[in-house]
């Protein structure tokens, strides 16, 4: 049979005119995050703790649309939602309505192995990430300039936005979003 | 979004998913990414992590559907991830997916999604466009 692994870092209206100086950081990311859990896989660490590893080093990176570098809310902040499941026994844990928490799948996993529940959220989750003593930062932390600009064109453009998807913005014509570059709107 | 999905050489299966949600969402807006069966699922068959339109996710329950598929239709994880993402409405859906004989499939009805995979017999990809 054999081990695998596969990971991602999001899904949408991708432009082909995506800038190397986009392009290349993310999939430096990508290779780098690969290595990470096919190393783990091959020290046999259990499944659970590779994806929960590749997530965090994924939440860590500023270029992907978790942890830091998480899209903002239409109030300018950040609420960030995570979930862990292990396949065998079907345990799993969630959490939504972080503004904290610098890794929201570690606090999931938590979820899953300290408490009877499935899904903590809001401040329930905030207030839990502080009993458990997970690692928190200013909100501050989370926030890139390219996702405060994001959030500026979806205003502009009164859209909400999924993962890479252009704004259209209303007040110009038509543009096709491939001219528009990366977006990383979430 | 980011996601990860992995089997070990015994068959273990875990996911695992996490995200920042939309851009301009409202305050207290859920996506898919927490709701277990929709952006994050996994049994003793399968593990599946999603992106993409949260809503759209929530009600294809993505995860759980092609979960179902391969439990009770006995498809292969890459025909029950091909007809689940194909059915989802176009532009709204991407998965990655790895199952308990190792088969790996990402597959996404987006223009593109950053993803990566490996395989104990030295297969890899990274890729973004088709």
């Amino acid at each position: 049979m054999g081990w695998a692994i596969a990971l991602h870092g999001g899904a949408g209206d991708i432009p082909l005119s995506l800038p190397p100086e986009r392009r290349l950081p993310r999939e430096e990311t990508l290779r780098r995050c690969l290595r990470i859990g096919v190393a783990a896989l091959k020290a046999n660490r259990p499944p659970l703790d590779v994806v929960e590893l590749v997530v965090r080093e994924l939440e860590n990176c500023p270029h992907f649309n978790a942890g830091r570098g998480s899209v903002l809310t239409t109030n300018a902040t950040v609420e960030m939602e995570a979930c862990i499941m292990d396949g065998n026994t079907k345990r799993c844990g969630a959490v939504s309505g972080l503004s904290t928490v610098v890794n929201a799948i570690s606090l999931a996993r938590l979820v899953m192995e300290k408490t009877p529940h499935i899904y903590l959220a809001f401040d329930g989750a905030e207030s839990f990430a502080r009993e458990q003593g997970v690692e928190t930062r200013d909100a501050s932390h989370f926030i890139t300039p390219e996702n405060i600009e994001r959030l500026t064109q979806a205003k502009a453009a009164n859209k909400v936005q999924i993962d890479y998807t252009q704004p259209v913005l209303e007040k110009t014509p038509q543009v096709s979003s491939s001219n528009i570059g990366d977006s990383q709107i979430g | 979004t980011v996601g990860c999905v992995a089997v070990d050489g015994n068959g273990n299966l875990a996911a695992a998913t996490s995200t920042g949600g939309l851009v301009n969402k409202m305050i207290g807006r859920i996506g898919d990414t927490p709701i277990v069966g929709a952006g994050t699922y996994a049994n003793y068959l399968c593990a599946i992590s999603a992106t993409g339109k949260g809503e759209a996710i929530i009600r294809a329950t993505v995860g759980r559907d092609v979960a179902a598929l391969m439990e009770y239709k006995g498809l292969s994880l890459k025909d029950a991830a091909d007809c689940v993402v194909e059915n989802s409405p176009k532009g709204t859906t991407g998965l990655v997916a790895v199952s308990v004989t190792g088969e790996v499939v990402m597959a996404f009805n987006t223009s593109g999604m950053f993803r990566a995979c490996a395989k104990e017999d030295g297969t890899s990809e990274i890729a973004i466009w088709d």
